[in-house]
């Protein structure tokens, strides 16, 4: 493990946690599109089926137990809370998510390291996870004014696969099988979609402006 | 470090 993980790991988890925070204070889930979190919570089901058969460390099973049951909380919230279900922007997350599920299946099925059910649904997961903040980045852009804890949260989540793909370079560097195209490739473009967010976000920082978004 | 990487990552 070295610090680019834990530092990803650490902010993917602060993530979950702005979120948490921002229902359980606020009661309220405007401006954070269902469909994400949904298409989270498939992410870390079809990655994490080997949490009980193959055991890595305390610390590994611990995060995988922490960001499945927290992505399913969140959707929890979001679906059946009835304070926080009526504040959910119906109208504006209409991200047609199931054609993400359907294109990462599909390209799983095409290629993954091999073809055995766990590790189809391990690229499954890593081709879900790039697309995932695609139903987020679109509510964001459709509200228009993104308020703060929404703002950090895509920030942060795209500073955590910023600190992977360090950690992936660190890896490359030091260990020799060290090969892992799926993720470098998924990773790449996962990253990439955050670059216009963050762009906006430096900018707004800057001018100590709220964020805009352009329509 | 075995041939096929563990996935031992998040």
């Amino acid at each position: 493990m070295n610090a680019f993980r834990l530092a990803g790991d650490m902010t993917h988890l602060i993530t979950v946690l702005i979120l948490l925070l921002k229902i359980y204070a606020t009661k309220s889930c405007s401006g954070i599109s269902l469909k994400t979190q949904e298409l989270y919570v498939m992410v870390f089901v079809a990655r994490y089926l080997d949490l009980f058969t193959n055991f890595i460390s305390v610390y590994n099973s611990v995060m995988k137990v922490v960001f499945v049951t927290s992505s399913i909380a969140i959707v929890w919230c979001m679906r059946i809370h009835p304070l926080v279900r009526r504040t959910y922007d119906k109208e504006q997350d209409t991200f047609r998510h199931y054609f993400l599920v359907a294109g990462s299946f599909g390209l799983a099925l095409l290629f993954n390291e091999n073809f055995t059910f766990r590790e189809v649904c391990w690229a499954f997961s890593i081709y879900l996870e790039a697309v995932a903040i695609l139903p987020q980045l679109v509510l964001l852009q459709r509200s228009g004014n993104v308020d703060n804890l929404t703002g950090q949260y895509v920030f942060f989540l795209g500073a955590y696969r910023v600190f992977y793909i360090l950690n992936w370079i660190y890896r490359y560097f030091t260990e020799k099988h060290f090969s892992r195209w799926i993720s470098w490739i998924a990773g790449l473009v996962q990253t990439a979609l955050y670059a216009d967010f963050f762009y906006y976000y430096f900018i707004s920082w800057k001018n100590n402006s709220k964020l805009q978004l352009p329509a | 470090n075995p041939s096929k990487d563990v996935k031992d990552e998040l």
